[in-house]
């Protein structure tokens, strides 16, 4: 089973 | 405030086309170097980034930074109007409630004006670092479009695998399993179905293919795509808009998507 990570965990909040 | 044409509608048309049904509402950013908008979609899986840079517009003004708060499906519906050969002006006041969008044919015997009502959203804006990827390559925007489509046939999520010798889209689900390989093909009749590959090391990811259909809506901006990968970092798919072939259009429209990851 995969799972699928948010974008927003890869690039920082501005 | 903001005016800006540009010459051709079909352009701006296509790009919202692209995006609309990944992102219902989006801001964009009007500033003195161009129009941009970030967005995610509604799940955060995604994240859309268009840029469309002064260079592109045929005439282009903006006094003050301004954020256009639009529903995508909505602008949509507007441009939807336009002529094969408009040109499509936007304007828009200073914390003004709406967009002005006017279409004029090539001879200017043709004027439509319609306004879309502005939306407050309240979108949070991520910073997207300027990276070197590992792996980069360059196919048909169309071929690429056609493979997602003939994987989703098979399963939902795709492994996209590089080497020096190709590229390799591999699916399995209930039904069966199924891959295509591309190979690295310079000499090829047609510039536009070259697949070209730039890489360092062998990289081999897997993404969901309801993500990948989204981002192949671009297709029709331009003949041409670029897809790059790096081990556990999203990749990107990303379209020259305005521009001929590989060469840099004067914008983009990228999307990214995080790699699946094992539970």
């Amino acid at each position: 089973q995969q799972q699928q990570p948010k974008i927003s965990s890869f690039f920082n909040k501005k | 405030m903001f005016e800006a044409t540009l010459q051709k509608a079909s352009t701006l048309k296509k790009v919202i086309e692209a995006i609309k049904d990944l992102v219902t509402d989006g801001n964009i950013e009007v500033s003195e170097t161009g129009m941009n908008l970030q967005a995610m979609d509604s799940s955060h899986v995604s994240l859309v980034s268009l840029v469309l840079h002064t260079d592109m517009f045929e005439h282009f003004r903006c006094d003050r930074n301004v954020t256009l708060g639009i529903n995508l499906p909505n602008f949509a519906k507007i441009l939807k109007c336009s002529g094969n050969d408009d040109s499509v002006t936007l304007k828009a006041q200073d914390d003004g409630e709406n967009l002005a969008i006017v279409f004029e044919s090539e001879g200017q015997e043709r004027v439509s004006e319609f306004e879309l009502k502005l939306m407050d959203i309240d979108a949070e804006s991520l910073g997207i670092p300027d990276q070197d990827y590992n792996t980069n390559v360059k196919m048909s925007s169309a071929e690429f479009q056609r493979i997602v489509r003939d994987m989703t046939v098979l399963g939902d999520t795709c492994s996209i695998g590089c080497t020096k010798e190709g590229v390799k889209f591999s699916v399995s689900g209930d039904l069966g399993q199924g891959n295509i390989t591309l190979r690295q093909t310079n000499s090829v009749d047609k510039e536009e179905e070259a697949v070209t590959i730039e890489m360092d090391e062998p990289v081999e990811l897997n993404f969901a293919l309801r993500y990948l259909g989204f981002f192949t809506k671009a297709s029709p901006l331009c003949p041409r795509v670029t897809i790059s990968m790096s081990p556990d970092v999203p990749i990107v798919v990303a379209y020259n808009v305005g521009g001929e072939k590989d060469t840099e259009g004067a914008g983009s429209l990228s999307f990214y998507l995080a790699p699946k990851i094992d539970e």
